[in-house]
């Protein structure tokens, strides 16, 4: 989807989306 | 596990047999960094259960940005805590269902 961005570094893929608000701790 | 304030979690089913496993991180609680850590969202990464160390990986998501270099041990431990337990199933449950 649009909000996932990937990021490389040293030959390491990390793809980055938004946390499900229903991950998020209730603070 | 003790609670760093950065949770980590399998990003898919763990089959207990392939040598790599998916994992996903993200910032629970953000005033247990010592740096600012940007709104990264979940990070979705592959980890090497073999030939990789929870410090490579940490020090990878600093070098990539993520996080603050003062963090560097509290994201490496949050990862070493999940991955001990995805090890510890592999050993203890595994085996007893098969």
């Amino acid at each position: 989807n649009s909000f996932t961005q990937v990021v490389h570094s040293a030959g390491r893929r990390f793809i980055v989306s938004p946390v499900p608000e229903s991950r998020l701790r209730e603070q | 596990a003790e609670d760093t304030g950065v949770r980590v979690e399998l990003a898919e089913e763990d089959d207990g047999r392939k040598s790599s496993i998916a994992l996903r991180l993200w910032v629970e609680d953000a005033k247990k960094l010592k740096g600012k850590s940007k709104d990264n969202g979940a990070i979705e990464f592959t980890f090497e259960l073999e030939k990789e160390t929870p410090d490579d990986v940490a020090q990878e998501m600093v070098d990539a940005g993520f996080f603050h270099e003062s963090d560097v041990k509290i994201i490496a431990k949050s990862i070493r805590d999940r991955v001990a337990l995805i090890q510890w199933r592999r050993e203890r449950i595994w085996p007893m269902l098969h």
